[in-house]
């Protein structure tokens, strides 16, 4: 067992329970910055977990990251891990984090589908969706990134529940969805969201369900293309970027395409890196580059959202 | 536990929208257990496929048949699996 946030192997993949046992670490490590808070319960009742890094204020502005709502994509996760521990570092060190966690609070929810990401580490390194239980089939599961309420059931979504992009029986069936959906309405403050998935080396910005783009894709892709260029800086990693539907496929009741509609400006969402065509099972050596790449991306992003308040 | 012995990950490039028909037509037949891990989207774009050792013959054959080219991204994925399980366990210790 892990001892402390120090001593904790970040070139690692690790469990949920060592992932949650962390996410204790890093707020008694941090205190006065870091809490963590519960935003619901998954199927199988695991806790949705959000860290929430404040540095006080009431309902200030805020940013949400999030990693991991495909179980599978296990650099994701471990990128959430390296980056939350970052942000919590660099408050005091780094004059942009400083400046962003000044006036704006933000959340990172690190395993966003719980169930799926154990059922990756006990019985199929591969599963992709929820856990959740569809009456009428033998398959289990949603995929959580088409049960958002924007263009919901529509083309780039499945209706058959064996099917990996299958959208489920209705918008928000899925309690990860729902939790997620909830906490935003509730907050209402909410300047920018960011959901990270991995890979194919991609940053999009809505729509999915749809090819009319939206009224701020001037200033989305200006933000892709600076964000892409700070990535690309550390390592010569390749990214493309554009809107979902024109950069790979039409996809609908996607998680930044709702985010988007609800008033979120700012709403992007990474695929991270493979380099070496290794897909889902990216070595652990390459979690660190990742992150490091990801994080001068991410920064971008924030620093855009607090500077630019609407 | 699932074990992925002797599936492979094939990186498939389509020449046009013809092809990327067919790919997606190969990714709904349920018997064949494919699984898009890069979905097919645009002429020239790569894809990625995990295709289960019993189907490994009858996808090939298809992606021949049709002119379709691809290469072998991942030769065994179990082989990573266990690597990944290694590291994993070496990181605890």
């Amino acid at each position: 067992v892990e001892r402390s946030t120090s001593t904790f192997d970040f070139a690692s993949y690790h469990t949920i329970d060592e992932i949650y046992y962390w996410m204790d670490m890093l707020v008694d490590d941090h205190p006065s910055l870091v809490s963590k808070i519960q935003i619901g319960q998954s199927y199988e009742n695991r806790p949705l977990y959000v860290l929430k890094f404040s540095t006080g204020g009431s309902n200030r502005s805020a940013i949400w990251l999030d990693t991991g709502i495909h179980s599978r994509e296990w650099i994701t996760q471990a990128t959430g891990i390296w980056t939350a521990n970052k942000i919590a570092k660099e408050y005091g060190q780094d004059p942009s984090v400083t400046a962003i966690l000044d006036s704006m609070d933000i959340f990172f929810e690190i395993v966003t589908n719980p169930d799926g990401f154990a059922f990756t580490h006990s019985s199929n390194r591969m599963w992709r969706k929820t856990r959740s239980i569809n009456p009428s089939s033998h398959c289990v599961g949603v995929d959580p990134n088409r049960n958002w309420d924007a263009g919901f059931g529509g083309p780039g979504a499945s209706g058959n529940p064996c099917s990996e992009t299958y959208h489920g029986p209705y918008a928000n069936s899925e309690p990860e969805v729902k939790a997620i959906v909830d906490f935003v309405k509730n907050h209402g403050n909410i300047k920018a969201f960011v959901s990270i998935h991995s890979y194919s080396q991609l940053l999009f910005y809505p729509y999915g369900y749809t090819s009319t783009p939206v009224p701020d894709q001037k200033e989305l892709d200006q933000i892709s293309k600076k964000a892409v260029a700070a990535l690309s800086s550390l390592y010569g990693t390749n990214y493309k970027y554009g809107s979902i539907i024109t950069t790979i496929y039409q996809a609908s009741g996607g998680t930044i395409d709702w985010t988007y509609n609800q008033g979120i400006k700012y709403s992007f969402t990474f695929e991270l890196r493979d380099t070496g065509r290794y897909g889902f099972l990216l070595p652990a050596k390459e979690i660190v580059p990742t992150a490091q790449e990801t994080w001068l991306a991410l920064k971008v992003i924030m620093l855009h959202a607090r500077n630019h308040p609407y | 536990e699932q074990l992925f012995v002797g599936d492979q990950v094939l990186r498939i490039t389509a020449s046009d929208e013809e092809q990327i028909t067919l790919l997606r037509v190969l990714g709904e037949q349920a018997e064949l257990q494919v699984d898009f891990w890069r979905h097919p989207t645009s002429p020239g774009q790569p894809a990625d496929l995990r295709v289960p050792f019993p189907s490994l013959q009858a996808v090939k054959i298809f992606l021949e048949s049709n002119s379709i080219s691809y290469s072998i991204m991942i030769e065994d994925v179990q082989e990573l699996l266990d690597e990944e399980k290694k590291t994993m366990t070496k990181s605890r210790r």
